[in-house]
């Protein structure tokens, strides 16, 4: 990031470039897009969160008995 | 703090339930 006020924004990009690295649970996502670091709501980031993942459908596996997603490359 | 992240987490996976 660039300078104190670098912002993250919670778009299908950038939950498409994590999920494409290595596999992650919602836990996980969550903690990449905290509210103080884009801005948006409790309520706005589940909402938007669970959008982009419905939209790429990425798959899932169980490691350490917790749901992970996935995105092949 | 972890909880208000774990409440989250919930509240995704429930949404997500629907779908999967």
């Amino acid at each position: 990031g660039q300078g104190s006020g670098c912002d993250i924004q919670l778009t299908e990009d950038a939950v498409r470039r994590y999920l494409t690295r290595k596999p992650m649970t919602t836990k996980d996502l969550l903690k990449k897009f905290q509210t103080k670091k884009t801005g948006l709501s409790s309520e706005q980031t589940v909402n938007v969160l669970a959008q982009i993942l419905k939209k790429l459908n990425p798959e899932r596996k169980m490691i350490n008995e917790k749901m992970h997603f996935f995105l092949k490359e | 703090s972890s909880s208000e992240a774990d409440e989250m987490a919930a509240a995704l996976e429930a949404e997500l339930n629907d779908f999967i």
